[in-house]
Formats: structure tokens, sequence, C-alpha cells
């Protein structure tokens, strides 16, 4: 979204990696988070919440990572790898 | 769909409700319930069977209902956000376990937003406690996200997503129509040596034919008395057989002086199950009789009065006594009739006089019985659905249709319309 709000960038930031979609922070082997790889986390976020995925932290991504869920993440694996079978 | 990567080796789960919500709406006994179908929905798809035991055995899939931090590594976060959660297939003590947030509102069947339903949230995760993560699939059950109720749990049916999934871990089936709920049912017990069993040409009631004495539901199972005989109906509505099975077989220590049940329920308090015959009623645990035959008057009701119909209502977790047109109220907490009764059935708008007994369903519907007809209140209601009374038989007990079928009668006077009139009843009507 236009300039988002960085208080949102931060929760939306924790979100996306408490539920899976970014790799946990590590202060050791400090990675590069590419803003395209958030880009990323966001659209495959999207793809699970049913919203347009446009990878911009709109206001319906954020008011979606707000809503009632299982607390389980959703994307499973060590560095945040998706392990899905496609059909 | 996407998989966990563990699955259980074994086909038999065993379940046990360690801690039931303190604040819930819902009694424990329909959580229960609802658990149980949860459950059953699974099974229906794959061979699993799951099985409740009691809290001695460690089973597989504990459950708690718990708030904030409770000993894993998913604290709860208070009403909304968070919901519940379940741990994967293992061999790890928490593989499988399923935890609820007490601080939700858990409601069954609710229409508005408020509240989220318990029997959604449960099929979800338990979807995780057989290994399955979440899906990105349209309409999956394994959604992250909550999307309300997902309708009635005894019709319910996996979506394809997750069918799929789940037969990527456990193999593919036919849909397994007689997967039942893991309730553990009451099963007969073995047959005592000194009763001769019942030899087939013993002669039977015919069920279609009705007039029944009573009827309860007992841990999601619906039996139906009628002389010394009782017919039983699985949570998934299929006959346990057409063949009734002898009141006194089954029962263990109901005197062999009773001959007719004139009530049946089931004291959601704990479980145990209450027979009345004329001025008495026996509780029961399990099959087994508890204690000598107590006086009807306990309830509230005159010395010397019968019982038509006994339930309990879980609206307002009461105990309701019907006889005639009358009906008294008993709180089970306190143990004590409650006063200002009895009050007059036509607060029953729609209900048939001196009912032959009053149950709730597995949904939370409340049925009065009466003959070959069953009058249908919605959960909470009080005022008999429109299409009220319908036949028994082709709903509940697999019989042909009324108008083929010469044993239906037409169906009996009912309550009047909440007006007061000056009718004046004979004692024969």
């Amino acid at each position: 979204a236009q300039n988002p709000d960085a208080k949102v960038v931060s929760m939306g930031v924790e979100w996306l990696t408490r539920y899976g979609y970014l790799p946990p922070a590590d202060p050791v082997h400090a990675q590069m988070q590419s803003l395209e790889k958030l880009q990323d986390a966001i659209k495959v976020m999207q793809r699970f919440a049913g919203l347009p995925e446009t990878g911009q932290m709109d206001p319906m991504t954020i008011k979606t990572m707000r809503k009632p869920r299982c607390s389980l993440p959703d994307v499973l694996g060590a560095a945040g790898l998706v392990r899905r079978r496609r059909r | 769909y996407s998989l966990s990567g563990s699955v259980w080796k074994k086909r038999t789960l065993t379940w046990s409700i360690r801690s039931f919500s303190q604040k819930s709406q819902l009694s424990p006994q329909i959580v229960r319930t609802l658990l149980s179908y949860a459950l059953a929905v699974w099974a229906a798809e794959s061979g699993l069977t799951f099985q409740e035991v009691n809290s001695q055995e460690e089973p597989d899939i504990i459950i708690h209902f718990a708030r904030a931090y409770h000993q894993d590594s998913y604290p709860f976060d208070g009403a909304g956000g968070t919901l519940a959660h379940a741990f994967f297939p293992g061999e790890h003590p928490i593989s499988g376990d399923t935890h609820f947030d007490d601080e939700e509102t858990w409601t069954f069947g609710s229409t508005d937003d408020n509240g989220i339903d318990l029997f959604a949230v449960a099929v979800h995760e338990f979807g995780h406690a057989l290994g399955l993560g979440h899906s990105s699939a349209p309409n999956s059950i394994m959604r992250p996200f909550y999307q309300g109720p997902v309708g009635d749990p005894a019709t319910y049916r996996l979506p394809q997503d997750d069918r799929d999934g789940l037969q990527q871990l456990y193999g593919r089936v036919s849909q397994n129509p007689n997967a039942r709920p893991t309730r553990k049912p009451l099963v007969p017990p073995p047959q005592p040596p000194a009763m001769p069993p019942d030899s087939p040409s013993t002669p039977v009631p015919d069920r279609c034919e009705g007039n029944f004495d009573a009827v309860a539901n007992i841990r999601g199972e619906i039996f139906l008395f009628k002389g010394p005989w009782f017919w039983r109906l699985q949570p998934s509505g299929q006959l346990v057989s057409p063949r009734p099975a002898g009141l006194h077989r089954f029962w263990e220590g109901l005197p062999t002086h009773v001959k007719v049940i004139q009530a049946a329920y089931a004291r959601p308090l704990d479980g145990r199950i209450i027979l009345f015959s004329g001025p008495q009623f026996w509780v029961f645990q399990e099959r087994q009789l508890e204690g000598a035959a107590r006086p009807l008057v306990e309830f509230g009701l005159p010395p010397g009065e019968d019982v038509d119909a006994v339930f309990s209502w879980p609206h307002n977790g009461k105990t309701y006594l019907i006889r005639g047109q009358k009906y008294w109220r008993y709180d089970e907490v306190a143990a004590r009739p409650d006063p200002g009764y009895p009050r007059p059935l036509s607060l029953w708008e729609g209900a048939p006089f001196a009912p032959d007994d009053v149950t709730i369903s597995n949904t939370g519907d409340t049925y009065f019985f009466k003959g070959t007809h069953f009058w249908r209140f919605a959960e909470g209601s009080v005022k008999a659905e429109s299409d009220s009374p319908q036949p028994i038989g082709p709903k509940w007990l697999d019989c042909p249709a009324p108008n083929s079928d010469p044993r239906v009668t037409s169906p009996p006077k009912t309550t009047s319309k909440t007006r007061s009139c000056d009718c004046h009843c004979e004692l024969n009507q």
C-alpha cells in the first residue's frame, strides 16, 4: 500500500513470520530480506486468505491478518518452504 | 492441501476431553457430541476409527479448553485472534492433542455471527491431529481463517480437497457411511446366563406402529422404549437393528416387575440415565443400576402422580417433567424442583397433550412424540415448527410413508394456540 505505517509493516512482518510465510529472523546469519521476498510472502498469504494476490500490505490484507484463525502456521517447513502437493 | 509429513501408524485412535469450557453455553454433553461428530467426519473418509476412553488411559488425542499460556508454544490471545490448534501425529506425548481457546464464545448451530462454531473448528483441528496442514483451496475445511459454521454435524461431509489430503495420508477408501461418531455407545452386556435368549420367534412389537412409551437421547443415540423392549438409533440415524432389544437384558438391575418405561432422559451433569415407571425412577451409570428405586416426588410431582415425558433442555439446563396438560421444572444443579410449577403445557405452543415422551436431538432441536407422530421445536424455541406434526416412521425408523401405511393414525390433538378457552375435556378424551 502507499507508504504503509511502520507499525503496520512491523506487525505484518511479525504475522507473516509467525505463520511461516517468512523464515524466522536470525541475528547470527542475518540474511537479507529483499522486498521482493516480502512481496512473495504476502502473495502466498493472500492466496491462503482468498484475497487478490497483489503482494502489497494493503488494507484488506492487514484486516485479514486480524481475523479469527487457527494458531498453526500456514506454511510448514524449516525455511518457510511450502511442502505442497500440486494437483 | 498440504501435509505435515507425519501420520499415525495405527488406525484406531483414542481420545478424551480433559477439560471443558468454563464459560461456554454449550453443556459438556453437547461438547462431547459435537467433538465426536467432528472426529466421525474424518472416520467416514478413511479407515480410521476413534474411541473415546476415560481419563485413566493415556489417549492419543487429548482435548483441552484452555486460555492464554497453557504450557505449549501456542499461547492463546483472548477472544478473537487465534481460536484453537492441534499437534500433528507422532510419538511425542503432545502429538495429536487439540486445544480450544476457552475465551472464545463457542456456539453450535448459531445463525448470527456471534460466537465461533465449535463443530467447524473441531473438524479443522482434528485434520491437523491426523497430519494435514493448512490448505488454500477455496472451500477446504483446512483453510487457516475461520469461515463460520459448516452446517448440520449429522450430515456434514469433507470437501474434496481435504478428502484428497486425507487419502494421501491414510490411503483411499470409499466413504464409510456407517462411521459412527466416537462416542462409545452403550453396548449390550454379555448375555447373562440366567435369562433365556429372545428366540427369534418371540413376538416383538412393530416399530412402525409408534406409540412408544419413552424416547431418550443417550450419548447421541436415540432409544425408543415400548413395553419390555427398545430400539436404538445410532447418531448417524441408522437403526442398530429392526428387532428390538430386551429391556431387562440391557439395563442391568432394573427390577423385573417393571414392565413399561414411561419416560427416560440422560442427565447432562453426570451422564447418568434416568428411567421412570409409575411413581418411581431408577438411576443408571452406563448400563448398571446405581442404588434403589427413588420416588418421583423428588422431582416435585405430587405423590401418586405418574409422568408422561421427561427431558433436559440444553437452552437452560433445566429438566422438564410433563403429565397430561401440565409440566413441572427441576433444577439439576440446585437438585430441587423450581417453584411456581406446575404450569400449563400450552406454553409449549403446538405441543400434544400427555406426550409419549420428549427428547433433544443431536442438533439441539426438541422433539415431542405422541402416537405415530412427532412435533419439532427449533433449538431454544417453545413454538412447534409449522410443518409439525410429522409421522415418526419414515423420518426416524425407516418405515413406509404414512399414506401407504395403515398403522399410522391421524395426529392427536395438541395444545391449542395460546388463547383462553372454556373447553371442557371429559376424563376419557
